[in-house]
């Protein structure tokens, strides 16, 4: 199984509008996904038709309390193969809860371990910091996709985000790996993300993906429907965009 | 001296664009104005021209040490009236460092206590969370001023914002009062844009600003210069759109 952290601190860059489009894009395409919420906004879940007041137990649950496996949240959805590890507002309170827990940064990672080996790709939707929930993020993850949306205010916070890659890289997670950088919200017609694209290409280089995810209301659309772009609109750009990106990824990681 | 705090959990709704042109432009009319950076990301920090990376003494250092006055951090900006206390990245910290202080939550409130009077309006921008850096800055203010983008997930978040106004106001501040929600990144051409409009201002009624932020490309170029829109570009749609708000928001502090 390939896990993919989908992390960026910054808010509103399409984390979730990622997460959410390139799982059910993947599971579209015959493998079986474990999309997993690590947002107490609980985003991913609503995203794919979740009634998170519904929920009996969720993610938080399962990191709190050593007892609940990550098997016994998991929910099916309506795309086939795709499966949802749901969140709940609780999870707000994992931070503190666990902040004196031995190995707090891998308690995720111990979960992921107790899976049956039925999936092909762990996808997880993370919130917009780099505390303690992307932290778990990062430390169970093989690869780490950023979504960045190609303005001043998301440029400059990939320092921040390249820090604290590095320092889970050097103490907790030496597997983890930057399987590339995802222009979203992109508004070909403006000066402003033309020129910041440019710059990070030139900065990033190959890591920047090819596919770009252009700025397209269906995708704003989507999730008032609780479905995927592929499910909502499977003519839509945003779908022609999502499904370049999973051709791409797949191509990334098949090339290890 | 009125204090309002800026704050949505939703990532990329337009606080900080929000705090930063909302100080410009009453500090033109002639107001004092403090911006305060409750965030991490530095990004209010930056949208008036502060080099992050030379600051000694941020916002973390008042926080974590009661014996750093707010005074003492304190710089102008480039807009007469309008002055700063910044953040920089050492502030992520601060939520695990206070995590066992008593009356963590009322931290900022006691450092406010030691502020001159010269201040008319202090205005604070949070990080997109409801942890303890945001309930820090909803217990030292008056007024809430809530920005929201008219898509679906941003609707969402406000179940989970209201809640936690609610346990403020009954545990920490009683003064807290709703000055208003903002639409934010408005694009009149979509129908999920008006749909959402009309759904918010049928729920909070007159408690949505008249003044809608439009999404115009300048408002995201102004920071890349580290200037407020209206020092940036005085005849833009962002400057008329951001004076409005202004407006509004003397008009609605007046009537108290
Ligand atoms: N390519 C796109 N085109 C149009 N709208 C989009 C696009 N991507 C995301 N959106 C919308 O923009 C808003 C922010 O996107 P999203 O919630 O996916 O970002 P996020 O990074 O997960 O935010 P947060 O930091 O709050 O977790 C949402 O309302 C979403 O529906
Ligand atoms: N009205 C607008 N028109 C165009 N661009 C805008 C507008 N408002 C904000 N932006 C841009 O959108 C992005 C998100 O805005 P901003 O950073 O102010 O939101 P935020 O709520 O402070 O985000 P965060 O949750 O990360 O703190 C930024 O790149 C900003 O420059
Ligand atoms: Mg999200
Ligand atoms: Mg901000």
């Amino acid at each position: 199984m390939i896990t993919i952290a989908v992390c960026n601190q910054k808010g509103g860059c399409g984390k979730t509008t990622t997460s959410v489009n390139l799982s059910s894009c993947l599971a579209s395409k015959g493998y079986k996904i474990l999309l997993v919420d690590m947002d107490p906004q609980s985003h991913a879940s609503l995203g794919v038709g979740i009634d998170i007041y519904k929920i009996e137990r969720s993610m938080y649950n399962v990191l709190i309390n050593q007892e609940i496996k990550l098997e016994e949240i998991i929910c099916k959805t309506e795309v086939a193969g795709l499966d949802i590890a749901p969140a709940t507002l609780s999870l707000s309170g994992v931070e503190i809860d666990l902040v004196n827990t031995i190995g707090r940064e891998g308690v995720f990672k111990g979960c992921v371990n107790t899976l049956p080996p039925k999936y092909d790709f762990m996808i997880i939707d993370c919130p917009p910091s780099l505390s303690l929930l992307t932290v778990n993020a990062l430390t169970a993850a093989q690869e780490l996709l950023i979504p960045l949306q190609m303005q001043y205010y998301p440029m400059e916070g990939m320092k921040q985000l390249f820090k604290t890659v590095d320092i889970v890289t050097k103490r907790l997670n030496s597997n983890l790996n930057i399987l590339g950088i995802l222009p979203t919200l992109y508004d070909g017609r403006t000066n402003l993300c033309k020129d910041v694209l440019s710059g990070i290409k030139g900065y990033f280089k190959e890591k920047v993906f090819e596919t770009i995810i252009n700025d397209t209301i269906k995708l704003a659309e989507a999730p008032s429907a609780g479905k995927p772009i592929n499910i909502y609109d499977a003519k839509s750009k945003g779908t022609e965009d999502y499904f370049k990106l999973t051709d791409e990824v797949l191509g990334r990681v098949r090339q290890k």
